[in-house]
């Protein structure tokens, strides 16, 4: 039996947002230490990694690794039932499922929703992604990546973003005319979730599509803060933690460089 | 506009 209670379902709720424009089906890997979701978009240009441990559910009990494959807008039309305050469990058996139970309770315990949602067959590749040590890693405020990804596709379809030592800066460019965000090192971090941390080993300069940040930045009710991860040639890393008990990264393909 | 890369060129599948 898979059973996890969820006491704040908020969090499930902006789970799903965050995930189900990307991802429309998902196999959500369950085991004794978390529920683990990986997916690609169809075009195989970006990829949600979502991790959830155990330690985030007020009751979490997996006898058997389960793996649940879920529609995400199915899953998502359910959460729409939810309030933020409801407790969610999940429920499957753990021979072959064919079935997920949903059930929400209201904070004050008067009202009790149960929904059986059919899970899909998935056959979806998943991805080995390797530990990466990183030529830059910028920490800023998540509301202001959102606006900055939002800005820059009024310009273009794409943001170059190019970091030095002290400095960030996105930059699109389309028939508008050319658009420049530079974000500076902060020199004090009063409050981390306004302060922009750049920490450079070596210059990075990579272009990626606009399409699929303003798809990641659907994850910006999760955390204050977002932390992007760059290296020459490589996939960025746009990582939200979910707490102190998991994360969602994403990881989108860089444009090939001419 | 520039072409794209996919993630298999970076990612190897399990």
């Amino acid at each position: 039996m898979f059973e996890a209670k969820l006491q704040q379902g908020g969090l499930l709720k902006k789970i799903l947002e965050s995930v189900k424009d990307l991802v429309v089906d998902g196999l959500w890997d369950c085991d004794g230490a978390a529920i683990t979701l990986q997916g690609m978009d169809s075009s195989h240009v970006a990829l949600v990694e979502m991790l959830l441990r155990a330690e985030a559910f007020e009751h979490y009990r997996c006898d058997r690794n389960v793996t649940l494959g879920m529609n995400h807008n199915h899953l998502s039309k359910i959460l729409k039932c939810a309030n933020n305050d409801d407790i969610v469990i999940l429920k499957a058996a753990d021979q072959n499922p064919d079935s997920c139970s949903l059930i929400l309770e209201s904070k004050n315990g008067e009202k009790t929703s149960d929904f059986v949602v059919s899970l899909v067959r998935i056959d979806t590749d998943q991805l080995g992604i390797p530990e990466t040590e990183y030529s830059a890693h910028v920490k800023m405020s998540s509301g202001e990546f959102q606006r900055i990804c939002r800005d820059l596709s009024q310009f273009g379809d794409a943001v170059q973003i190019t970091c030095s030592k002290q400095d960030v800066k996105f930059s699109s460019s389309g028939e508008t005319g050319k658009a420049n965000i530079t974000l500076t090192h902060s020199a004090t971090v009063d409050k981390e979730e306004e302060s922009v941390t750049v920490d450079l080993k070596e210059p990075v300069d990579l272009t990626f599509a606009l399409r699929f940040l303003n798809l990641f930045t659907k994850a910006t009710p999760i955390s204050d803060t977002v932390t992007l991860s760059l290296s020459q040639e490589a996939p960025l890393v746009v990582e939200y933690k979910i707490g102190d008990s998991g994360h969602i990264r994403y990881f989108l393909a860089p444009k090939i460089q001419e | 506009t520039k072409s794209q890369h996919q993630l298999e060129n970076f990612f190897t599948r399990k």
